[in-house]
């Protein structure tokens, strides 16, 4: 099976305020993952952290939360940190394996930030 | 950790399995060695 990757998820510390996102998060996915499943992973989360009483959250049709239908990876996007406060944004097509391999490059959970994408 | 939260997502047909944890310690294998 595809090997496993353990990850450290945080907040951007520059790009978000520590009231809007303030949770770590501590995730293992498979390193054919890509920073893609990730980011819609993240937005899933929140969507239904967010519950009934998120402000986007609304009833479809079908009953399905509103906030849960419109998930996808564009809301947020993934960073890593490189050198001393510097930041690199991630490519959605990445698989975490080549992020690890190619960014990070230590024996120990791999730690990306996030922050909603700035176009919203 | 007690709680482990488990989410699939899918992109493109390729679906990928998501583990999710309060804390590290006792879920992250490399937190074990320290």
């Amino acid at each position: 099976p595809s090997s496993e990757i353990e990850l450290i998820f945080c907040p951007h510390p520059l790009l978000v305020g520590n009231q809007q996102y303030s949770q770590t998060r501590y995730v293992k996915t498979t390193a054919n993952a890509t920073v893609d499943h990730l980011s819609k992973y993240l937005a899933l989360r929140v969507a239904l952290e967010d519950g009934p009483s998120g402000a986007q959250a609304g009833r479809s049709a079908e009953g399905e939360p509103g906030a849960l239908r419109d998930v996808s990876e564009k809301q947020f996007t993934i960073y890593i940190s490189t050198a001393a406060g510097q930041f690199t944004t991630l490519n959605g097509s990445l698989t975490l394996e080549l992020v690890n391999e190619k960014f990070w490059k230590l024996c120990k959970p791999l730690e990306l930030y996030y922050a909603p994408t700035q176009d919203q | 950790p007690e709680e482990v939260i488990v989410t699939d997502i899918t992109i493109n047909s390729l679906t990928v399995t998501f583990r999710e944890a309060l804390v590290a310690r006792g879920f992250f294998r490399s937190w074990e060695m320290e």
